[in-house]
């Protein structure tokens, strides 16, 4: 009984780290699919137009978003050297990386958030490799696919029941 | 735990984090408001 | 009731392990991915694309470039609305995206 009671313990630890890496990975490939859609849509658009555009127009990866009000006041310190900043604010504000930013923008096809149509279903399967490809498919099932009790991962070459 | 530090520069990193602070700015607009309630003046903010 | 359980967690541990290997290799593939020299000239986003992640719209937005290994300090809010950046290599780029 002891024993049986050990494995319990065991089994449920696993399956809660099984569960966190799940969404660990999930993020991951998110991130390869919003990037390389962003690549694709910007190497579209330099082809279409026949030119890169101004470079003082874009803003490259990795980079910080902070939005606040128009009517915020900021106050901003900056050492002489541009390596120090210091900014007060006379109200809320909020901050984004890139990668929340590219989201946003709808370059992971609403994978995250289980909106993602069977149209964009198939171009994010073709941005990962095959052995994520039945990921992607899972995550467009909706949040819900981390919890699953039963999920399954085409791996290379066998099929291996993922959880149980 | 009066601040919270994130390491940037990086693709992809800090995400988490960034949510964490969006609650704890956001959670403090609330507080703020209740607090304007009993008319507390704003603290000097130092600088840099 | 032993027996199944020794099958479930041995399933688990292998589980857990393919997960680790494919995390492994989804790191490596994102990092290859955003250093090579030619994707890195394509990543780049435009103002608009910007103000059409904010809402509502007419917000101030301020983009933050900074080196690798830069600190962001945000302050408790109950001591006040602070952000501090410091670089430990190089200098840090902050810009307002325009209006329009």
């Amino acid at each position: 009984a002891q024993e049986c009671q050990n494995l319990e313990l065991e089994k449920q630890k696993r399956m809660e780290r099984i569960k966190q890496k799940r969404a660990q990975l999930q993020e991951l490939i998110l991130q390869q699919i919003a990037f390389k859609n962003l690549v694709q849509r910007n190497q579209r658009s330099e082809e279409q137009n026949q030119s890169p555009p101004p470079q003082n127009s874009v803003i490259q990866l990795p980079f910080i978003l902070l939005n606040t009000s128009v009517r915020t006041v900021i106050d901003c310190s900056i050492s002489s050297d541009k390596c120090e900043y210091l900014f007060n604010f006379d109200n809320t504000f909020e901050i984004h990386d890139d990668i929340e930013v590219l989201k946003r923008m709808g370059m992971s096809f609403g994978l995250e958030s289980g909106k993602c149509s069977s149209e964009n279903l198939k171009i994010a399967k073709s941005l990962v490799p095959k052995s994520l490809e039945s990921y992607v498919t899972g995550m467009s099932a909706g949040p819900s696919w981390l919890n699953q009790d039963q999920f399954t991962c085409n791996s290379e070459p066998t099929q291996t029941a993922l959880l149980t | 735990r009066t601040r919270i530090l994130v390491s940037i520069g990086e693709s992809f990193g800090a995400s988490e984090k960034f949510h964490k602070i969006n609650q704890m700015v956001s959670s403090s607009e609330r507080s703020l408001k209740r607090g304007l309630d009993m008319s507390s003046a704003p603290k000097p903010l130092k600088r840099l | 009731r032993h027996q199944a359980l020794v099958k479930e967690v041995s399933d688990l541990g292998e589980t857990e392990q393919r997960l680790d290997e494919l995390i492994t290799k989804c790191n490596l593939q994102l990092k290859l991915l955003t250093e090579d020299p030619q994707n890195k000239k394509l990543a780049y986003v435009m103002c608009q694309d910007l103000r059409n992640t904010v809402d509502p719209p007419d917000q101030l937005l301020m983009v933050v470039k900074a080196p690798p290994g830069t600190q962001m300090q945000v302050l408790d809010p109950s001591e006040g609305m602070q952000i501090s950046l410091k670089s430990p290599q190089g200098p840090i780029d902050v810009f307002l995206c325009p209006e329009d």
